[in-house]
């Protein structure tokens, strides 16, 4: 289960707090998965107590946009720590979906891939087995079909310590890549953070989802939470 | 091995200290909840004096079986339009969902029992996790909210530490506490703060509403 809070001592409108924690929401907490389970009691609250001594704001005040922008990003950091403790996680998974038809189709294919026991397996086992992640992009529940054009389409691993070459081709234009570097693949792999980038190429839109690698520890912890 | 080998996370993403907004206080405390006597109920509280109140906002799990306190607090935030919400009441060990009409009145008097010490009607919000199907322990629950408002000197803190205890107070199989704040500047030079803290290692893949 989710559960969090975030405060604040700013005077807020409570329609304006709801709209930025909404706007917060469907770019960070509802970006995350451990295992693909929804629990019964996921509630996220954002509180605002005006102990501040300034201006109330309101969706139409001048610095409304600047707080929801700062508000999104924590929102993101927060969230990213529950990512991190996944159960029996070793490794925090971001999957970068760009150049979407639109956004709810970038997600829909982020969390296909998120959520793939077969990928999360692979990333733990820190094997470059991009025939998953292609399987996972694949039989996502796209909203338009015309989303995914599978001879646009291209997939890379990024390192995240800024290491060259940055970025590990694996699929270019809907091709595999037959020659990739395997030696490259593994340390990118062996790495805590993980970046996997999937360029859809049918449009501009962008999302962001974050996962972890799906270790032993997973079923241990779980074989017996009820007693 | 290698999981096995768990790193310390505790220490890599743990703040050692914090920045808090004005006027909040918080509470923790074991109550009992928890067989391993760990620290599992807790409360944020606006002692901020305004006419309206703190404003609140909320998103919910879409979840078909909302557990007892996303329907109460739901009804309150419905009632109350975002307004006058000045307690946040947390507890985990038990998640009292899939409880039923018993489940419904345990967080329902939860929520009555924090409104009754801090004097405000309709004026808190609960949350809870831990084990679906159980029941939650209302006496030890009640002592433990008692316990926070009138133990001598009161257990409400404003500083890092009272902050961390409440993160600790609401995990259940994390391995560390989610806590994190940070201050920032308007561009009219008025600094505000942000505090977050947050739970979950498991069931995690939240569609929130």
């Amino acid at each position: 289960t989710l559960l969090g809070v975030i405060c604040t001592d700013l005077p807020i409108s409570p329609s304006a707090l709801q709209s930025m924690l909404l706007h917060a929401t469907s770019r960070s907490f509802n970006c995350i998965s451990v295992d693909g389970d929804m629990s019964t009691n996921d509630t996220l609250y954002m509180m605002a107590n005006g102990a501040i001594e300034t201006d109330i704001i309101t969706e139409s005040s001048p610095y409304f946009n600047s707080v929801q922008e700062k508000v999104v990003d924590f929102s993101q950091k927060l969230a990213q720590l529950i990512v991190r403790d996944g159960e029996g996680a070793t490794k925090l998974v971001t999957v970068n979906v760009r150049n979407s038809l639109n956004f709810e189709d970038a997600k829909v294919v982020a969390e296909s891939i998120s959520n793939s026991m077969l990928v999360k397996t692979a990333l733990y086992g820190e094997d470059v087995n991009w025939g998953r992640i292609l399987c996972a992009i694949g039989y996502a529940k796209l909203g338009d079909v015309r989303s995914l054009d599978v001879t646009k389409l291209k997939v890379s691993f990024v390192a995240t310590d800024n290491s060259e070459p940055n970025e590990l081709v694996l699929i270019e234009n809907g091709v595999p890549q037959v020659n990739i570097n395997e030696s490259r693949a593994s340390e990118i792999l062996a790495l805590p953070d993980i970046k996997i980038v999937v360029d859809l190429g049918t449009g501009k839109e962008e999302c962001n989802f974050w996962t972890c690698d799906l270790s032993h520890e997973y079923v241990t912890i779980n074989g017996d939470y009820r007693s | 091995k290698r999981a096995m080998n768990t790193v310390d996370k505790y220490s890599l993403y743990v703040p050692k200290s914090g920045v808090f907004p004005k006027c909040l206080k918080v509470a923790s405390i074991a109550s009992g909840i928890k067989k391993n006597g760990n620290l599992d109920l807790g409360i944020i509280l606006n002692t901020h004096e305004s006419l309206n109140g703190a404003s609140l906002a909320g998103v919910f799990t879409t979840n078909k079986f909302q557990a007892a306190p996303v329907v109460v607090s739901k009804n309150v935030l419905e009632q109350q339009q975002g307004h006058n919400i000045n307690a946040i009441v947390i507890n985990s060990g038990c998640a009292n969902a899939v409880t039923g009409e018993v489940g419904m009145h345990d967080a329902r008097d939860m929520v009555q029992s924090v409104n009754s010490h801090i004097g405000r009607a309709n004026s808190t919000l609960v949350m809870s996790t831990g084990v679906i199907g159980q029941l939650l322990p209302m006496e030890k629950v009640k002592n433990g909210i008692d316990k926070m408002f009138l133990r001598k000197g009161s257990t409400f803190g404003e500083d890092y530490s009272s902050w961390l205890n409440l993160a600790k107070s609401i995990t259940t199989t994390d391995t560390f506490p989610k806590i994190i704040s940070s201050r920032f500047t308007l561009p009219n030079g008025v600094q505000y703060t942000l505090t977050g803290i947050a739970k979950g290692a498991g069931m995690i893949s939240p569609n929130m509403a």
